[in-house]
């Protein structure tokens, strides 16, 4: 796909 | 009627298995639907620069060919030129959209960590708090990624305003209604009777398997995108059992049961395009010689190739668009929880000043 994915942005605080 | 608030829980251990078990899973399902997609684009451009199969029904030499026909009307029928034309247009509007509130998070972190500075150089050790530099390192790397992200969403902005510049006039045409898509298309006197020729009817099977080969990778697709399984049953009884959880081998196993059917499918699809793409090429070859070639019919050809090929450039070009509106709109909702983190902050920083403040004047 073009364009870049949101996901990192999505993964809440828990996760990191 | 009680639902047990806690029944999705499960150990953090689990939760983190499923994340990459689930990126695992992306990772194949998004490589095998690209395979494929990769695959029709190239035999649509394969075909489009043949001019099959409008070569075949191009029987009077100045009417529409049934294909081309086929293709104005579905653009047509999926918004046209308008449509892409205002999507387009708005595309700078939601860059902007986003560049402001993420410009508009930072600035009040920025000017509430100017007056912390401001009021601990003038009260010195009694200004007792933490900094507001420490406090807002987080946010400010939070806000650093989204702006990395915004810059590669600039880059692909530009991808698409160059195809759309490229191919908008040919779009353009194919967009018009019949009489005048007929007018644009030179006319050449009847092609040499070829109908009853073996080679017609070869390239029109040939045609007709490859367009089997598309429908069935449509269905495959779907297949592929609806495969479920729920793996957090696997990784508690793993966990259970073992105490730990061996995350890579339970899942590369699982996602071969799932996935290792359809991705020989997938390459079967492939390789079957091949064989008919190279066989049409040959036909195609033969057909050509047999065809009386001049000035006109040649001209015919280009400007119907062009056409054939303005629609693959369509369907590509209004599904990076809407690629592009839904990532903007998705990224401002994380953009605006962004926003009301850095607000809710500051309030609480300027309370907590203020308190502060009031203690500092009475003592």
């Amino acid at each position: 796909s073009l364009y870049p994915s949101l996901e990192d942005l999505k993964v809440d605080k828990v996760m990191k | 009627k009680f639902t047990d608030l806690f029944e999705k829980m499960v150990p953090l251990a689990v939760q983190q298995s499923m994340t990459v078990y689930n990126s695992r899973k992306a990772e194949i399902v998004n490589r095998l639907i690209g395979q494929m997609r990769e695959a029709t684009n190239l035999s649509n451009g394969v075909l489009a620069s043949l001019n099959l199969p409008a070569a075949l029904e191009d029987l009077s030499g100045d009417s529409i060919p049934q294909s081309i026909l086929e293709k104005s009307r579905a653009i047509i029928q999926q918004g046209g030129l308008q449509s892409i034309d205002q999507l387009i247009k708005d595309l700078p509007e939601l860059l902007q959209r986003n560049r402001e509130i993420l410009d508009e998070s930072l600035r009040i972190l920025d000017e509430e960590e100017a007056t912390d500075n401001d009021l601990r150089n003038k009260f010195g050790q009694r200004w007792q708090r933490t900094a507001s530099n420490d406090l807002y390192k987080p946010l400010r790397t939070e806000g650093g990624n989204v702006r990395n992200v915004l810059d590669k969403a600039v880059q692909a902005d530009i991808v698409v305003k160059q195809r759309y510049g490229t191919h908008r006039e040919m779009i353009a045409l194919l967009c018009k209604p019949e009489a005048e898509l007929n007018a644009a298309i030179p006319s050449a006197n009847p092609a040499k009777t070829l109908q009853g020729s073996e080679v017609v009817s070869v390239l029109r099977a040939l045609l007709a398997n490859i367009n089997k080969v598309k429908m069935e990778r449509e269905k495959l697709e779907n297949d592929i995108k609806s495969a479920q399984f729920d793996m957090t049953s696997k990784f508690l009884t793993a966990l259970a059992q073992d105490g730990a959880i061996n995350e890579e081998a339970i899942s590369v196993t699982e996602l071969d049961n799932i996935y290792g059917g359809y991705t020989q499918k997938v390459l079967q699809s492939l390789k079957s395009q091949e064989e008919i793409l190279g066989n049409i090429q040959n036909s195609h070859q033969e057909f050509s010689t047999m065809r009386q070639s001049n000035a006109d019919a040649n001209q015919r050809e280009e400007m119907l190739k062009k056409l054939a090929a303005a629609h693959d450039s369509y369907v590509e070009l209004s599904s990076n668009l809407k690629e592009g509106t839904k990532f903007y709109n998705e990224l401002t909702e994380i953009l605006l929880k962004f926003q009301n983190k850095c607000s809710d902050i500051v309030f609480a920083r300027k309370t907590e000043r203020d308190e502060l403040l009031k203690d500092l004047q009475q003592s």
